[in-house]
């Protein structure tokens, strides 16, 4: 590209060494340098720092997949199944969401899915009982997915907007775990359909983010990401080869462990962090 | 795999009786490619494949009959050399009770890993104790006192109190009660929390841990260079505990940490069961960066 020329192969090569270490991921890396050379060769840019925007553009618009924002379900209970894999941040993003939901003036319970791991459902309803919001739980041990059904059901008694499902963190290589989520929207789907499936990824997670996604996508069909630890120094960047791929919109970040350090996603703002 | 793939380029470059610059790049590129796919931080992953070039180089092996064997050959031992150490033990000496800190960022496995821990030290005939330091995450405490249930381990500890304090009681107990160790769970925390950092340095500063694990996640990617330099920087620590091996995370962040810090991989987690710890193999966690 003629653009390219005006600037050397160490300008190029330190651009796709910053995509990299955010966990763009080299091929991605490759993909979004291209993009930005085509880019500036059109506009026919001559200056590093409008290239610079082209970085930051090109990455916004990748990522500007699909609707932000709790698609409702506009004919009963909004079902909301929160995945992923092990202490990602899904509990602690389900009280953040039921705070976020709350606070927009809808009425959220939250079913204590995670039968399994110690003080799951102890943890989840702390939370509950911060945000000030209902938690439905059975016994340790017992079956999540009646966990799940039972609290669409207290929802549709008392007409309750949401439900907010936690699961126990599974790696998504292991079989009979997501079997087991399939199970528990199958079963939630017999009284309503689950509008929303969020895959709760952390922001510190390299390629293997993009592996979750997939395998997770696949089992259960995920409608929307939440990215965790963004307070952090990792910058979460396998989330534009998970955009790229699979067309999953992120729709919140998470920026901190207490209840409102939940933030919209704004594409904008993240290709802004990820080149600071 | 990356012996397909250095086979697919030395078939390419076959016929060729001493390789150029540009080929031997070639090559060098299909490894620095398998080991950033594999999260291996891109600084390491530039100068380990250098260094596998100076090898591969000065062996000659690029002109020999079998170049790709050979070269994976290199690398796998250079690999395993870089994550292998000497210093894979707990330490145990100095004076009574044995005092072992875990700490990291949230979610890497911590709470769990000190019940292991705490297992695999009672199965060596040790009497340890379990300290649930954590007293910001909701039912942190309750979590540890449920493994601790499981494997027959007493716990102290709540969430009411200082973590300094909830240590200092938790030495006076164990000695009283003839625990051998202590084994001290701490909250998650950011590298760049500074106050949460102060937090660790004091309790370690105050009872000088013989062993303080950082646990790490083996799905982090880039990030974990400068997570286990801020931990070391401001705190230091003994050994790494890696967590979810159970996974198919590459796991190029052991590669990356050890180059950096010098610190070696004590432990691999590999499972959510409480006998799912493991002392870590470098040879097999070569063989898994390698893909
Ligand atoms: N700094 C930071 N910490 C977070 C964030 N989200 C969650 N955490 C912390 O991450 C840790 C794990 O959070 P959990 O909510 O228990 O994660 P989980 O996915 O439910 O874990 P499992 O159920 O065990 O799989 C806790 O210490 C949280 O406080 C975030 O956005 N920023
Ligand atoms: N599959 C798998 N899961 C693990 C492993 N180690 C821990 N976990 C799970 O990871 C999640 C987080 O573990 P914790 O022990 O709560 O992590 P933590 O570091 O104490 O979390 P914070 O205290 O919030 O910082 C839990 O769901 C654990 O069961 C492992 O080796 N393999
Ligand atoms: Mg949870
Ligand atoms: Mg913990």
């Amino acid at each position: 590209a003629l653009a390219a020329r005006r600037f050397d192969e160490d300008f190029w090569e330190n651009a796709e060494e910053i995509l990299i270490s955010a966990d763009v991921g080299l091929p991605m890396s490759v993909e979004v340098v291209e993009a930005v050379k085509t880019r500036l060769t059109a506009l026919k840019v001559k200056e590093p720092e409008e290239a610079l925007q082209a970085f930051k553009d090109v990455v916004a618009e990748k990522l500007s997949v699909g609707e932000t924002g709790i698609k409702f379900n506009p004919d009963g209970v909004t079902v909301i199944l929160v995945v992923g894999v092990n202490g990602t941040g899904k509990t602690t993003t389900i009280a953040k969401l039921a705070n976020y939901m709350h606070e927009q003036g809808k009425t959220v319970i939250l079913a204590a899915a995670d039968t399994f791991r110690a003080a799951a459902i102890e943890q989840l309803e702390v939370w509950g009982e911060r945000v000030g919001v209902h938690t439905v739980k059975h016994r340790p041990g017992s079956d999540s997915a009646a966990v799940a059904y039972d609290a669409v059901e207290a929802a549709q008694a008392r007409g309750i907007d949401a439900v907010i499902v936690d699961t126990a963190g599974r790696l998504h290589t292991k079989v009979n775990l997501m079997e087991e989520l399939r199970k528990i929207k199958r079963i939630v789907e017999r009284k309503v359909p689950v509008t929303e499936v969020l895959l709760v990824l952390d922001a510190t997670t390299g390629q293997n983010g993009l592996i979750q996604a997939r395998q997770f996508k696949e089992t259960v069909g995920v409608t929307g990401i939440v990215l965790t630890k963004l307070d952090g120094t990792a910058k979460g960047g396998i989330v534009v080869a998970i955009e790229h791929e699979l067309g999953i919109p992120i729709k919140f970040i998470g920026v901190g462990e207490k209840m409102h350090d939940l933030l919209p996603f704004d594409p904008t703002g993240f290709a802004e962090a990820l080149f600071s | 795999s990356l012996t397909d793939r250095l086979q697919d380029v030395f078939k390419r470059l076959r016929g060729h009786a001493k390789l150029s610059e540009k080929q031997v790049q070639e090559v060098m590129r299909e490894i620095r490619l398998a080991l950033l796919e594999a999260d291996v931080n891109f600084k390491v992953a530039k100068e380990f494949v250098s260094q596998v070039q100076e090898r591969a180089v000065g062996q000659e092996v690029l002109q020999s009959l079998t170049p790709a064997q050979q070269v994976i050959k290199i690398v796998n031992e250079e690999m395993v050399e870089l994550l292998g150490s000497k210093e894979n033990a707990v330490n145990f000496s100095g004076k009574l009770p044995v005092t072992i800190m875990l700490i990291g960022l949230q979610g890497s496995g911590k709470t769990t890993a000190a019940a292991k821990l705490a297992r695999h030290l009672k199965s060596k005939g040790r009497s340890p104790m379990l300290v649930a330091a954590d007293v910001y995450r909701p039912a942190a405490v309750e979590q540890l006192k449920v493994l601790g249930e499981k494997i027959g381990v007493e716990v102290t500890g709540s969430a009411n109190q200082k973590p300094l304090d909830i240590v200092e009681k938790a030495v006076k107990a164990a000695l009283k009660a003839g625990h051998d160790t202590v084994i001290i769970d701490t909250a998650g925390r950011l590298h760049i929390d500074s106050e949460m950092m102060q937090e660790i340095s004091q309790i370690k500063k105050r009872f000088k841990p013989q062993e303080i694990l950082l646990t790490v996640d083996a799905m982090t990617g880039q990030d974990a260079v400068n997570v286990a330099l801020a931990f070391k920087e401001q705190v230091d620590f003994d050994g790494i505990v890696l967590t979810k091996l159970d996974g198919d995370a590459r796991g190029g962040a052991a590669l990356s940490m050890r180059a950096v810090t010098g610190k070696p991989i004590k432990f691999a987690s590999v499972g959510e069961k409480l006998e799912d710890l493991e002392p870590f193999y470098p040879d097999r966690m070569a063989s898994r960066i390698l893909g």
